[in-house]
């Protein structure tokens, strides 16, 4: 473990929260005019369960065994609050990102590009590749309400420096420890690609007080 | 190939 890693994980957390809190108080999954994706965040259940098969099996320490079971836990607590407890507030007309193509290109890629041809190690590697991608729908409905609560752009910031930071700990464990997984690797990349222009946004605007638009 | 070593990261 190294302080990247850890800050990463703590970042992770730390959007969960904010999304919980957002819900919670907002009682709803829609504020005035920002929506949370119901499909992000069953993409995000299935990421967990399908990458975490190993809860058991592989025992690393009681920090990870502990968050592997606070993300499981949590990823379902969210999708149930948001498809029962919130559902009125859930309009699906505008949650249209269509999650099956990031599904079935993620299983597809994971069958042809893996470490192993196991059940566990195409799972893991589905889950890499599907967590790279799970953000879009929910990119996807900001560009569609053009703009977001301040509270979802922290959120969001929160969600893509978990995985910035976790590719500059992977650029420590390389050096450190000649620590190599390119699948892991590539997809965090791509993963933390796809906030760039989110970030952007949110350095120039969001924290200068202004409202999260989209130009 | 050693990186279907227990993947060690969350």
């Amino acid at each position: 473990m190294n302080l990247f890693r850890l800050v990463a994980d703590l970042m992770h957390l730390v959007s969960i929260f904010i999304l919980l809190l957002k819900m919670q108080k907002t009682r709803s999954v829609a504020g005035r005019c920002s929506r949370i994706s119901f499909k992000t965040q069953a993409l995000y259940a299935t990421v967990f369960l399908t990458r975490y098969t190993d809860l058991f099996a592989n025992f690393q320490s009681l920090y990870n065994t502990t968050m592997k079971v606070f993300f499981i836990a949590s990823s379902l607590y969210i999708v149930f609050l948001m498809k029962f407890k919130f559902k009125a507030t859930n309009d699906p007309r505008l949650d249209t990102f269509k999650a099956q193509y990031v599904v079935g290109g993620a299983a597809a890629l994971a069958l042809i590009v893996n470490y192993a041809f196991t059940v566990q190690e195409v799972l893991w590697t589905f889950s890499i590749y599907l967590e790279a991608v799970a953000i879009l729908p929910q990119l996807f409905m900001l560009t569609k309400t053009g703009e977001a609560e301040v509270i979802t752009t922290h959120y969001l910031f929160a969600l893509g420096t978990y995985r910035g930071l976790y590719l500059v700990n992977w650029i420590y464990r390389y050096w450190t420890e000649y620590y190599v997984d390119w699948i892991v690797w590539i997809a965090g990349a791509v993963q933390t690609g796809l906030y760039c222009d989110f970030f952007y946004i949110y350095f120039t605007k969001v924290l200068k007080g202004a409202k999260f638009e989209l130009p | 190939e050693e990186n279907t070593r227990k993947h060690d990261e969350l």
